[in-house]
């Protein structure tokens, strides 16, 4: 979500 | 995973590969920035020490994995094996001015007040600044091997890509991320330059050199 960012990403 | 992310996290895959290429072929580290390549080993250990309590994916373990041990390998040639070609006084950027400020924004910005999530704001704001040391000597020598600069393009290409992924995941998953996002443009931002002479230059098969 939005919340937490983009942490799927490198 | 869109393909700019997928282009860009590949053109980070082979810029250090470029990287390890260019030390080996040329069996030097001249040219290179330790305090850049020390930077990026700060950067993914901060940022990587997730892979022990998060699992996103095989490609992210993996791709992490990879990125910790390449940057550590290239510290070990530049401090080991190639030690003889390093020449520190050249690279005097002072890294503390980054370090610093760098501390202090992840302390004001980050998504949780946690340990690993301050030091990923860490990470993300130090990586957005990590290549100004290696840039800072490129400006001081006014020169770069071919190699070397194709190092960089590839680096540079890697955060552009990450851009238009951004965007995309903003239309078509409706997240942001807006500490990610701002440190991304100043880092792309900060390869301008250099990639303005990169294609006036390097492409059209001259030599990488500043005008004194």
């Amino acid at each position: 979500g939005t919340e937490d960012g983009h942490k799927d990403e490198l | 995973m869109n393909l700019f992310r997928f282009f860009g996290d590949m053109s980070h895959l082979a810029s250090i590969l470029i990287l390890l290429y260019k030390i080996h072929a040329t069996r030097s580290v001249r040219g290179l920035s330790f305090k850049t390549q020390a930077l990026y080993v700060t950067v993914f250990v901060a940022r990587y020490l997730d892979v022990f309590t998060e699992f996103v994916s095989v490609y992210n373990t993996l791709m992490k994995i990879f990125f910790i041990s390449s940057s550590c390998f290239v510290l070990y040639l530049m401090k080991g094996r190639y030690r003889p070609t390093n020449d520190p006084s050249i690279d005097t950027f002072r890294v503390e001015y980054l370090l610093g400020p760098c501390a202090l924004l992840a302390l004001i910005f980050h998504y949780r007040w946690s340990f690993l999530e301050v030091l990923w704001s860490f990470s993300i704001f130090l990586e957005s600044v990590a290549i100004l040391p290696q840039l800072f000597m490129l400006q001081r020598t006014g020169e770069a091997e071919t190699i070397t600069t194709h190092y960089l393009a590839a680096l540079g290409a890697y955060r552009a890509l990450y851009i238009p992924n951004w965007i995309y995941r903003y239309w078509s998953e409706d997240v942001i991320d807006p500490i990610a996002v701002t440190a991304g443009i100043v880092q792309t931002a900060l390869y301008l330059d250099f990639f303005y002479v990169y294609f006036t230059k390097v492409l059209q098969g001259q030599k990488f050199e500043l005008p004194a």
